[in-house]
């Protein structure tokens, strides 16, 4: 089973 | 005041149509040296980042940046009105609550007007890392489409395994299970057509395919896409504009 992570997880709100 | 002005319509059309089916509200940010825009979709597991340099028009003029937040729908509905071969002049005040987009056919002397109302858009820009990405292709944009199409319809996750030979795409589902598998060349008549592969460790990575599927219709952009790849951070896939990109950061889906 694969768990579909988000984006924000990588990438910091400016 | 900002006027940029397309010398095709088509131009801008094409750029739209490449990400409106995956966000729909959208903060253009317009400056001197051009447009930027980012959005990430509903789920929070795409991020689409578009950038217009001035090379791109064929005037450009933004005395101070502004912000424009747009419906892609709605925008979508105007660009229609508007023939390919028409020249499109986006037009804003220094600070908007409305765009006008103004498409003329100069040989028929046409002018046709559009006034599209701005939306107060609350959106965070994210900060957009240098990754450090193992791995980079570039293939033809319509053999990429060909595999998300094709594979997509047996699974809704697509894997894409890198090794210093070749490139994998894969898929299974219910009905059964699917592979390309490419190798890379150099057409030298047709560079476009030319499959590239540089690597540093070989990558396995999965993504949902509903995702990629919205990826794809880039590919209007360009004849290419490139893709880089680590088995840490999200997937980029980027479209190159003859001044600019259009680009996708896609979220993979881990082991659980």
């Amino acid at each position: 089973k694969r768990k579909q992570v988000t984006i924000e997880e990588f990438f910091s709100k400016s | 005041m900002l006027e940029a002005k397309f010398e095709e319509a088509s131009l801008f059309k094409r750029i739209i149509d490449g990400f409106k089916d995956c966000v729909q509200l959208v903060n253009f940010q317009c400056k001197e040296d051009g447009i930027i825009a980012q959005a990430v979709d509903d789920s929070r597991v795409l991020l689409v980042s578009l950038e217009i340099g001035v090379e791109a028009f064929q005037e450009y003029r933004c005395d101070r940046p502004v912000t424009l937040g747009l419906d892609l729908n709605s925008l979508s509905k105007i660009l229609r009105c508007g023939n390919n071969t028409d020249t499109l002049t986006l037009i804003a005040e220094d600070t908007p609550d409305h765009i006008g987009l103004v498409f003329e056919d100069n040989k028929k002397g046409r002018v046709a007007e559009y006034i599209l109302k701005l939306m107060d858009i609350d959106a965070d820009f994210l900060k957009i890392e240098e990754l450090e990405y193992e791995t980079t292709i570039s293939l033809p944009s319509s053999e990429f489409s060909k595999n998300v199409r094709d594979l997509s319809q047996l699974g809704d996750s697509l894997s894409i395994a890198v090794t210093k030979d070749n490139i994998k795409f894969s898929t299974e589902g219910d009905i059964g299970s699917g592979s390309v598998l490419l190798q890379p060349f150099i057409n030298m008549e047709k560079p476009q057509e030319s499959i590239k592969l540089e690597m540093e460790s070989p990558v396995d990575l999965t993504f949902g395919a509903k995702y990629l599927l919205d990826i794809v219709k880039g590919s209007v952009l360009s004849e290419t896409i490139g893709i880089r790849l680590s088995s840490e951070a999200p997937a980029l896939f980027q479209f190159d504009l003859a001044s600019g990109f259009l680009q996708f950061f896609l979220a993979p889906k881990f082991n659980e």
